[in-house]
């Protein structure tokens, strides 16, 4: 076994081993270093504590720390399992994982059900999205009239909430999303497919097994 | 109309986190 994680590297305070989360997510252990590399950077970029605080997220997602956006929040959010403020290392791969092409379709489906359903009541509710269409509509040049926006999530709703008991739960979600697929393109950044040949800046300052570096070759 | 609302709140930005993979 080569040292494939170099002690040269800071290890930050939630910091977990490369090969315990490859084998619990779609990535290697030579991507899960060069995401290491990543969180390294991002949680330092404000507050130097090798945690990612939301501002960070969002100066990393705007290039603006105190840029307000629902959906930004709701991710941060969920990617922060221990609900403690922050994003540790582990947090930050397996909640990634979720966005690799590779990951199953239905942890991409469940997440971004769990993103959609804001007040976590288990449930999307019709004025859950009517207050994400307004937020989007906040954030964009789109004009809708009231009726329009009234129109379109009544419209989605009924489509959606087969039951018509007024909320879409999981299975709703589940059944909408096969007739829909396009709404989890959000789910999958392509980026990560090969993280570590996508960003060799990263993967050039960590150590990988022998082995691994023949497979990219 | 077709609009589907899940569609017209996937445009929004905070969707969009290739912005954590930009080198800075």
């Amino acid at each position: 076994m080569g040292c494939y994680f170099s002690k040269k590297v800071r290890k930050t305070p939630g910091y977990e081993d490369p090969t315990v989360l490859a084998s619990e997510t779609p990535f290697t252990v030579s991507e899960v270093e060069a995401l290491y590399e990543l969180y390294l950077k991002l949680s330092n970029s404000i507050i130097e504590d090798g945690l990612i605080h939301k501002e960070e997220f969002q100066l990393a997602l705007f290039r603006n720390e105190n840029k307000k956006n629902l959906f930004a929040d709701r991710i941060f959010d969920l990617f922060d399992v221990k609900r403690n403020g922050v994003i540790e290392f582990g947090e930050f791969v397996r909640s990634l994982g979720v966005f690799h092409p590779n990951a199953p379709l239905e942890d991409k489906i469940a997440f971004a059900f769990r993103l959609y359903d804001l007040r976590q009541t288990g449930y999307i509710e019709r004025e859950e999205l009517k207050e994400m269409v307004l937020a989007l509509l906040h954030e964009s040049d789109l004009v809708l009239s009231d009726d329009m926006i009234e129109s379109i999530v009544d419209k989605t709703f009924k489509d959606a909430d087969t039951k018509d008991d007024g909320r879409i739960d999981q299975d709703e979600w589940k059944a909408f999303v096969s007739q829909h697929p396009s709404l989890i393109k959000n789910m999958t950044l392509p980026y990560l497919k090969d993280i570590s040949l996508a960003f060799p800046s990263f993967i050039a300052r960590t150590e990988v097994e022998e082995s691994e570096l023949s497979e990219l070759a | 109309n077709n609009l589907n609302a899940f569609d017209i709140i996937s445009f929004s930005s905070g969707f969009d986190l290739s912005g954590l993979f930009e080198e800075k």
